[in-house]
Order: C-alpha cells, then structure tokens, then sequence
C-alpha cells in the first residue's frame, strides 16, 4: 500500500537500499 | 556596469537564499537546496557501490562545507565584482594610485571578515559606505550562518536519539511486548517523533545526516514501529494510546513526502 512504498522510499534516500 | 549588475544579482540571490534558510524557519532556499540534494545524491551513489556506509558518515559534513562556501563564496564575489564595477574603488593608501583586480579582490575578502582594510582605502566617499555596510553583511553572515549550524547539530543528534530510543524499544522479541513498551512510552515518543518532524521543517538539511549504524538510523527503525502501530491498530490494542501516536507519524510522512521522497 502507500504508507509501505513511502517508507521504502524514506529508506532508499536514507542509503537503506543497498 | 555590466560587473555591478551582476553583482547586485548575485548579492540580492545569496542574500535571500541565505536568510531564508537560516532566520524564516520555514525550510531551505532554492539554491541550498539543490546544493544538499545534489551532494547527498552523490554520497548516496558512492554508498550504492561501496561495502559499509562509512562514506555516508561524511555527507552531512560535505553539504555543510559546500553551503558555506556558497554563501560566504558568493558574497565575496559579489563585493568584489561591484568593487571592479569603477576603477578608482580601492586606493593603495601609500600610493595613493587605483588598486589592480588582484588587490580589490584582496580587499574585498579582507573587509567580509572584518580584519580591517588591508592597506587599501575605499577610493570615494560613496565606497566608503558600501565598504561598511559590506562588512557589516560579512560579520552577519559568519555570525549567524555559525548560529544555524549549532541548531542543526542539535537537531541532528536529537534524530540520533530518537533513533536510539526506538531501538531499544523495540529490543524485545516478542510482539505483544514491543506493543506494551511503544504504549508505555507513547507519550514520550510522539513528543520526540513531533519535535524530530518540526526540526525536519526548519532545517531540512538535517535529512541528510546519515547514521552508519541501522541503531542509531531513523529510517529503518521508525519503518519497523510503523509496522508495529499499524498492526496493532488493527487488532484495536489500545487505540486511544496508539491513535495519537499514528498521528504524530502521519505528520512527519507528511513532511518528508512533500519534501525528500
């Protein structure tokens, strides 16, 4: 849902993707 | 003239970008922004190819580094080309004769902070006060430029706290537990979640001040008590503790969405 994709992207633009 | 008008724009753009980021409270100006964004990108990339996220420990430092010499940067420039606009600005005062670029750009730098005026003398009485007011913008600039970044240190740890204090949190293993402890630190919390997202809007530059470790990261651990809240709120475990706390959650994604993702 949104509230998981915005917390996936607040992790990619904290370096947490990688 | 073609130098003063350049300088009059230069000068009108770094001094609203300036003031807007430190005193409005509000956020960052057009140009600091894009300079944040671009340089924690950078470390962001570099992150994205190396083992550990060592490197992402000097991004902060590198946009605060890079910010100052914009600010501080282009005010000298900006003196100085208004200084270039008439050839008789700055006088050797032992010579009494017009000072070549190369000393009016010394004398600029020299007046922004505020040493003196370096053997030179502003050549009329016209310049005279433009050499005031320009060191007078120098000693504002450094003085309160200094001041902000003293607030985002502190707003930087306070996100490491707040980190922290959801770690240990949630350094349970059983669910309900962890449920128990957000509910008895409630209170606490959304204070602490509402003051991280008001720091977020005053100094956004705060975002990018990566933690190395995921303990003291903000990102994974408010992610992981997200979770939490909502499959709590779910199965209506305390809502009238949980509810305010959701709140305070929806505000700061709120912010960040508008603004960093």
């Amino acid at each position: 849902d949104i509230r998981k994709a915005l917390f996936k992207d607040i992790l990619k633009s904290d370096g947490w993707d990688s | 003239e073609i130098y003063l008008y350049i300088a009059i724009c230069l000068l009108i753009i770094v001094a609203y970008d300036f003031f807007f980021t430190v005193i409005s409270i509000n956020g960052a100006g057009l140009i600091t922004s894009m300079i944040s964004k671009g340089i924690a990108r950078c470390f962001l990339w570099m992150n994205t190819k190396a083992v550990n996220r060592t490197i992402l420990r000097f991004s902060g430092v590198a946009i605060i580094l890079a910010l100052i010499c914009w600010w501080l940067g282009a005010l000298w420039i900006g003196f100085f080309l208004s200084l270039l606009s008439d050839h008789t600005a700055v006088m050797d005062a032992s010579s009494a004769t017009a000072a070549p670029t190369i000393d009016k750009f010394y004398f600029s730098g020299y007046m922004l902070s505020t040493l003196g005026n370096g053997d030179f003398v502003p050549g009329s009485s016209g310049w005279k006060v433009m050499t005031a007011i320009f060191s007078f913008s120098g000693f504002i600039f450094i003085t309160t430029g200094m001041t902000y970044l003293i607030s985002v240190s502190s707003a930087v740890l306070h996100k490491r706290s707040l980190a922290l204090f959801i770690a240990n949190l949630l350094y349970v293993k059983d669910e309900g537990d962890k449920v128990q402890a957000v509910i008895r630190n409630g209170d606490q919390l959304r204070n602490m979640i509402n003051k991280h997202n008001q720091n977020h809007l005053a100094y956004p530059i705060v975002h990018y001040f990566y933690s190395t470790d995921e303990t003291t990261s903000l990102a994974p651990n408010l992610a992981r008590i997200d979770q939490l809240l909502v499959d709590a709120l779910k199965n209506n475990v305390d809502s009238n503790t949980l509810h305010p706390l959701y709140h305070s959650m929806n505000s700061y994604l709120h912010t960040v969405n508008g603004t960093f993702v």
